[in-house]
């Protein structure tokens, strides 16, 4: 009967779009928020 | 031919120098410092002379990034986030160089920039499919997976530079990934879904691209991967690779079927040309798909009527041109003229040999008879706006002839196909789903053959039983053959061939009303 | 009723080549920028630890609610990232203000005693990394040149 696809760790029922949190098609959770790069000014970078 | 005399130490020497200015705090805000001293460099070492200097400058320097992450990835007891660390140090330059050169070259000639990019890329696959082969199974994606991620994320960051040239960047990019396709660099296929499904790319392509621009460059690479592992699916032998593959795909479908329903209902149909028609699940996937402004009716709703449906005869967008897909033009001839004038009356007769005529492994022409099928289906319904499309109204007719010669004259294989091609348009409320649902019904009500009919009950409940998503046109079909008593459903035989298939039947039955 | 189609010799040296990189599958860092004090393999933590993200994690409130040192943290570790962002923007809210040449965070502790176009003088606080804590300072000078 295939694959129950509620099991592939995407929030089918997320208001939010899924694509902006999308980890990898071979990964089982979303990204976390720390994980997405954001486009701040580059003076923030001082590591 | 060879490269010039030193100019591999040449390179070598600069790209060093690269490294190193880019990774000291002197590089300055997006390393352009750094860049605008190393462009000299590059200008004393007569290496920006010749555009053919300038190829062979990038070839060498991926050639010598490449081999670098080979001698890292070789090294032993080595963590796998040293090794990247140390590939990513050099291979986060390089990209930067690029970025850089793309973004400076030619001040504001955008062709200048998209020239060099669409050089550099087709340099970067150049050589991962000459590493690709002659490696063979020690093949390593990482370097090239690492310089196109790096490359995009870099190209579409939001700078004004690079917006003025963004749709160019989307379609160098979108062409490369096609010529790297899975079928062609099967050793690079994780990455490369990796690539296609990364949020950036998804999000440039499908979500800011303005007026729809991207959608027909993401429908081709979802073709190159459905093309990619139709023969594994086809045969449902799924190695421990492709079942990772696969389920990876399906991801990417979950995630365009909850982000972008219109982009799957708008290119469903290239989908299911090139989808094993037993790969159910995922081309269930496809079909589930319906416009985020419809409002769907519960399939289950008794007494739905579904001509009264606001959409029901709206016709959907297929963006596939299936009249160029109706070969050869004798034929499309003929099946014009049939439907016009039911003659040449030796079409029906000649109509299996024509759909036979496929020489590629399967006996029949399965995108031939899927064109036919809509294409027919299509030219049906126009016709019958004044009457509405009903079971009673959509036969007789020339249209109708031509479904009922495949049902009865086709055997069991290509009467599948056939099938598959009408249930392939059961989706959302849309004159399409109406008329093919009345036709898939009126030749199941028709059929003087149980065949026939146990074959269209197998055809649909094949889609049922796999696990959801289930179209709505498919539901609405399925739920009208059993209920209704003019099918006599349950009176078949084949509905009580086996306890079980008699417990499904009745299961299925429950859950439908 | 299709039957299986034998696989022809491309297929089988797609699959040899699927199983060979099966070996080294991507991993989700590799798409995204470095950030090495950030560890892409998330640390086993109790099961009770919360692991969804919170609602309204993007929103400015949130951080707004933060303590000084709280903020200058996530600022800290937290860079490139929208956490990052919205910190400074909470940070800001608390009048602080981000100097560019010093790479420090000024916040003026009184109104200045000396005012010009290029620099004004009079007491501030400024936050010292080294010591996670905030220092006031007398007489200090702050340049116009900082990032609003």
């Amino acid at each position: 009967t295939g694959i129950d696809l509620t099991t592939l760790g995407l929030n089918l029922n997320s208001p939010e779009n899924l694509y902006s949190m999308f980890q990898s098609p071979f990964a089982e959770t979303a990204c976390r928020p720390q994980d997405i790069d954001y486009h701040v000014p580059a003076e923030y970078l001082t590591n | 031919f060879d490269d010039p005399q030193g100019l591999h130490e040449k390179t070598e020497y600069l790209l060093r120098e690269w490294v190193n200015m880019y990774h000291s705090p002197q590089a300055g805000r997006d390393s352009f410092k750094a860049f605008n001293a190393f462009v000299q460099q590059m200008h004393t070492q007569g290496i920006l002379k010749t555009d053919d200097l300038i190829t062979r400058f990038f070839r060498l320097c991926t050639e010598m990034c490449v081999d670098l992450c080979y001698r890292a990835l070789g090294e032993a007891g080595q963590s796998t986030t040293m090794i990247r660390a140390k590939c990513f140090y050099t291979l986060d330059a390089f990209v930067r160089l690029i970025a850089l050169l793309v973004k400076h070259s030619g001040d504001t000639n955008t062709v200048t920039k998209i020239n060099l990019l669409n050089k550099v890329l087709g340099i970067m696959a150049g050589v991962l499919l000459q590493d690709h082969e002659v490696r063979y199974t020690e093949f390593q994606q990482l370097p090239y997976h690492r310089i196109f991620i790096m490359l995009f994320i870099e190209l579409n960051a939001p700078e004004p530079i690079l917006e003025a040239i963004n749709f160019q960047v989307l379609t160098a990019f979108c062409h490369v990934f096609h010529i790297l396709r899975p079928a062609k660099a099967p050793g690079f296929a994780f990455a490369w879904l990796e690539l296609i499904s990364h949020r950036v790319f998804i999000g440039r392509l499908l979500a800011l691209t303005p007026l729809q621009k991207g959608w027909g460059f993401y429908a081709q690479l979802l073709v190159d991967l459905f093309k990619f592992l139709g023969p594994f699916l086809r045969n449902a032998d799924m190695t421990k690779p492709m079942q990772l593959q696969y389920k990876g795909t399906l991801r990417v479908l979950l995630v365009l079927l909850h982000d972008f329903p219109e982009f799957l209902c708008e290119y469903h149909y290239a989908f299911c040309d090139v989808i094993p028609p037993n790969c159910i699940q995922m081309r269930n996937l496809i079909l589930s798909a319906f416009p985020r402004t419809m409002r769907l009716p519960d399939p289950f709703t008794v007494n739905l009527v579904v001509e009264h449906l606001p959409d029901i005869n709206k016709a959907p967008r297929i963006l596939t041109n299936i009249v160029a897909l109706i070969q050869p033009a004798s034929f499309k001839k003929d099946l014009d003229s049939y439907l016009k004038t039911r003659s040449p009356i030796t079409f029906l007769s000649e109509l299996k040999s024509n759909l036979q005529a496929n020489p590629q492994g399967s006996r029949y022409d399965i995108v031939l008879i899927n064109a036919l099928v809509l294409y027919v289906g299509t030219q049906a319904i126009p016709q019958l706006q004044n009457k509405g499309v009903s079971m009673s109204t959509i036969a007789p007719s020339p249209h109708m002839d031509i479904f009922q010669n495949l049902a009865v004259n086709l055997d069991t294989e290509g009467r599948y196909l056939f099938l598959t091609a009408i249930a392939n348009q059961l989706r959302y409320p849309n004159s399409h789903t109406h008329y093919f649902s009345c036709a898939l019904l009126y030749l199941f009500r028709q059929a003087n053959d149980q065949t026939i009919q146990e074959q269209i009950t197998k055809v649909l409940l094949e889609r049922l039983i796999v696990n959801r998503p289930h179209p709505w046109g498919l539901l609405i079909t399925f739920i009208e053959l059993i209920k209704n008593p003019t099918f006599k459903f349950w009176d078949h035989e084949f509905v009580r061939c086996a306890p079980e298939i008699e417990k499904l039947f009745e299961n299925v039955a429950r859950s439908c009303y | 009723p299709l039957g299986p189609v034998p696989l022809a010799k491309e297929q089988l040296y797609q699959v040899a080549m699927l199983e060979a990189c099966l070996q080294h599958l991507p991993h989700p860092s590799d798409s995204e920028r470095l950030r090495y004090f950030l560890p892409r393999n998330p640390c086993p933590t109790p099961s009770y630890y919360p692991t969804a993200s919170f609602p309204h994690v993007d929103a400015v409130e949130i951080y707004q609610r933060c303590g000084t040192e709280t903020l200058f943290f996530i600022f800290y570790y937290m860079e490139g990232t929208k956490a990052q962002y919205l910190a400074a923007k909470a940070l800001k809210k608390q009048s602080w203000r981000f100097h560019t040449k010093y790479m420090m965070w000024f916040q003026r502790h009184e109104e200045p005693k000396q005012i010009t176009e290029e620099f004004e003088q009079g007491t501030y606080i400024y936050f010292d990394y080294e010591k996670w804590g905030q220092k006031k300072k007398e007489g200090f000078t702050f340049e116009y040149r900082y990032l609003e």
